[in-house]
């Protein structure tokens, strides 16, 4: 019960001595990089997170998880939600859906097209942005068009140019300009 | 000391361990937006 | 079968959460049918139905590809349960015992699992269904049950919500990792789970705090169970971790919950679990602001928080049985014989293993210790408000005296003990921390140990070195204490005999 006692803890460079007991429960750790996965703080502030744990481990914890959250009647089944005469609104013809398609934002577009793989919506929504000069790029599954203000450097064998292009960048949300060198056959 | 038996439940537990896409909301039924259309096999598949 | 009939309506029910919405009126009408042919109405074949559709729904998640959809029967059972909780007439059985029927025959399906010979138990599924519970139900609750139209139904359902989540709690203490090793890891997820653990803090009048407590300490036994010397197992070390994040979580979220129920926490927390210990007592409540502690002019009878009670949730009186009279008495009256009968009682009957920093077990009955000294602590608080503050410091109150006997009396692991539960009463600025930063600086500065005052220095000075050796946080009054040894006039720590014959400690001493 005396200070003899913490020898263990203390002379973590004597192998024999240190084996006693385990250093991660006794010492602990620095308590930064828990504290930083957990979001404390954030942005200097004192947050509550308690309501948005995703999990105990931060190696489970690597996908954010739907906070409670509560819609009032008012928000749902609200009529001509995206141009759509039916509601809940939908998207299931190639022909009559088109006219609709040109009324949206490129933000709207690009949240469709990512939103429903596989779908109507994704192919008319394709489709207007290609008309609004955006290309797809099929590697990086991400769309781009030209920087207005550059002229791009075509390159010998005319297979690919070098210049200047807005990306929208799905992760982030948000577009953005790129020095870029687009080969013609990776864009449709 | 942890009996055998106990050692290998416990490490099937850890093994198994639930994550936070098994703690989500569950995904039941909603009425789609868009019907099912053959698209480009490079566009993205998944949401 | 009956059994295959019950698959067949379950399957069928799967199929129809596959094609409409929830809150489509088909499923309403199918419920209906449910009630009106027999499968659900009354309590037997409530059981035989809900059991074969667990049953199912684990089988289906077995069997499935582990990349594909592997909940979809899960998932539509949850939905079933939870709507059965609010649409149903209750007529042969109550809604509170509809729950506990429901958790019931989830217990007896999961432990049947967990306890075959070369089972093939998975506790996914099983978490799944408690998550999707907790999310149905979450859902259902915003704004007190706005989305019920039904006003009666509504009332009753807020009057059921607290019921919900302690019956919760109690069937997630059932299924502990003590009893069933192979659900641990989502033991762990569940009592931290978003739509659980934030709303047992917050249910009125903290009426979840008494089951949250009780999980939070089958974590603790379990971990304390398996923390020997000899090598701590990976899957331990993992228990730890996420115990140590949970436990980190609420500290920032609802300190005051630590805090209140400190005392609980420190019975049952490992003992070697230095860092814990301090992330527990250090908790802050949020509108205190901390003086610096390592400022060697504070002065604790100036900051007005040190004159307040900390709140204790669970009344450390409970602990002290037959011990609660001559305690009470002595602080009224000391007397030699009461205190003969203190000193006698803290001695267990038998050795009892504890794995510790420096013991392998214990003689002394350290929660009676712990709660003699909270006790104390309490009253002595009491009185400081009652009276004044010159009654508690002071060397000879019997508030002092009962705990220097205790210590003059005992044996050194009872000295250890005792000092050991007045230092975590060292916390944030309160009446408590103040008394005992008093109480502990007198007794290693007193002259009135004799022989004995070498020990009480050296298990003083080794209980604040086990505090504040390991990594942060350190509790605010523990830094305070050892600021004050430390620039103590008339004791020198440097030339202690018992801080010269550890070089390390003089080193560390040296350089503080």
């Amino acid at each position: 019960f005396g200070l003899e006692a913490l020898l263990p803890l203390i002379k973590q460079d004597d192998t024999e001595l240190s084996k006693k007991y385990n250093h991660a429960m006794t010492i602990g750790t620095d308590l930064s990089s828990m504290l930083h996965s957990l979001g404390i703080p954030r942005d200097n502030q004192r947050y509550r997170i308690l309501d948005t744990f995703q999990s105990p481990w931060a190696e489970t914890s690597r996908s954010e998880v739907e906070p409670r959250f509560f819609t009032p009647e008012s928000f749902k089944n609200i009529p001509n939600v995206l141009q759509s005469k039916v509601t809940p609104p939908v998207f299931n013809s190639i022909e009559n859906d088109q006219q609709r398609v040109t009324l949206f934002q490129d933000e709207t577009l690009f949240y469709l097209f990512y939103k429903h793989p596989g779908t109507v919506i994704q192919e008319l929504t394709y489709l207007e942005l290609r008309k609004r000069n955006w290309r797809y790029h099929k590697t990086l599954k991400a769309w781009l068009t030209k920087d207005p203000m550059v002229e791009p450097l075509v390159s010998g064998d005319g297979l690919s140019e070098r210049g200047s292009y807005i990306f929208f960048d799905p992760q982030r949300w948000e577009k953005c300009q790129r020095e870029f060198v687009l080969f013609y056959n990776a864009i449709m | 000391e942890m009996p055998d038996r106990m050692v290998s439940q416990l490490e099937s537990s850890l093994l198994n361990c639930p994550d936070s896409l098994d703690a989500d909301t569950p995904y039941l039924y909603r009425n789609p937006l868009s019907l099912p259309h053959p698209t480009s096999i490079f566009f993205p598949s998944e949401p | 079968s009956e059994t295959e009939k019950y698959y067949l309506i379950f399957t069928e029910w799967v199929k129809l959460l596959q094609k409409v919405e929830h809150d489509d009126e088909l499923v309403t009408v199918f419920l209906r049918q449910m009630v009106d042919r027999g499968v659900l109405s009354d309590t037997d074949s409530l059981i035989n139905f809900c059991k074969a559709s667990f049953e199912l729904s684990i089988l289906a998640f077995k069997a499935s590809d582990p990349t594909g959809e592997v909940f979809v029967s899960i998932d539509a059972l949850a939905m079933l349960v939870t709507k059965l909780l609010v649409v149903q007439e209750f007529e042969d059985y109550s809604r509170n015992e509809y729950l506990d029927i429901i958790f019931c025959i989830l217990t007896m399906v999961f432990s049947k699992d967990h306890e075959q010979d070369n089972s093939t138990f998975n506790e996914r599924p099983y978490f799944r269904f408690f998550s999707n519970i907790l999310s149905e139900w979450s859902s259902l609750r915003g704004h007190d049950f706005i989305k019920i139209t039904d006003q009666q139904i509504r009332k009753e359902l807020i009057e059921f919500d607290n019921y919900f989540y302690n019956t919760f709690a109690s069937y997630l203490h059932l299924i502990q990792p003590v009893a069933f090793p192979g659900f641990s890891f989502a033991f762990i997820t569940l009592l931290s789970h978003r739509m659980f653990l934030p709303n047992m803090l917050r249910l009125e009048n903290k009426s979840g705090w008494k089951n949250l407590t009780i999980l939070i300490i089958d974590l603790f036994r379990f971990l304390d169970q398996y923390t020997g010397k000899v090598g701590i197992s990976n899957a331990i070390s993992v228990v730890y971790k996420g115990a140590l994040r949970v436990i980190i979580g609420i500290s920032n979220d609802f300190p005051e919950y630590l805090i209140e129920n400190h005392y609980e926490f420190m019975n049952a927390l490992p003992s070697s679990y230095a860092q814990l210990k301090n992330v527990m007592l250090a908790a802050i409540p949020k509108k205190i602001m901390l003086p610096n502690p390592y400022d060697n002019g504070l002065d604790m009878d100036k900051i007005d928080s040190c004159k307040m009670q900390p709140t204790v949730f669970y009344d450390p009186v409970v602990d002290l049985h037959s011990f609660k009279k001559p305690v009470d008495n002595y602080l009224r009256i000391p007397s030699n014989s009461l205190m003969r009968t203190i000193i006698n009682g803290v001695y267990r009957d038998e050795y009892s293993f504890k794995s510790g920093i420096g013991y392998d077990y214990v003689s002394v009955d350290q929660k009676l210790v712990r709660a003699v000294v909270l006790h104390v602590g309490v009253e002595a608080g009491l009185e400081s408000e009652k009276t004044s503050s010159g009654a508690i410091f002071n060397a000879k109150s019997s508030y002092y005296t009962l705990l220097f006997n205790l210590l003059n009396e005992g044996s050194s692991e009872v000295r250890f003990k005792v000092i050991e539960a007045m230092m975590e009463q060292l916390r944030y600025p309160n009446i408590h921390t103040h008394w005992f930063t008093f109480v502990l600086k007198n007794m290693f500065t007193s002259e009135e140990w004799g022989e004995q005052k070498s020990e009480i220095q050296e298990i003083i000075l080794r209980n604040i070195f086990e505090r504040i050796i390991v990594n942060k946080p350190h509790p605010w009054g523990v830094t305070v204490l050892f600021t004050q040894l430390l620039n103590l006039n008339n004791v020198k720590l440097l030339s202690l005999p018992c801080v010269k014959k550890v070089p390390e400690i003089e080193n560390i001493l040296k350089i503080l």
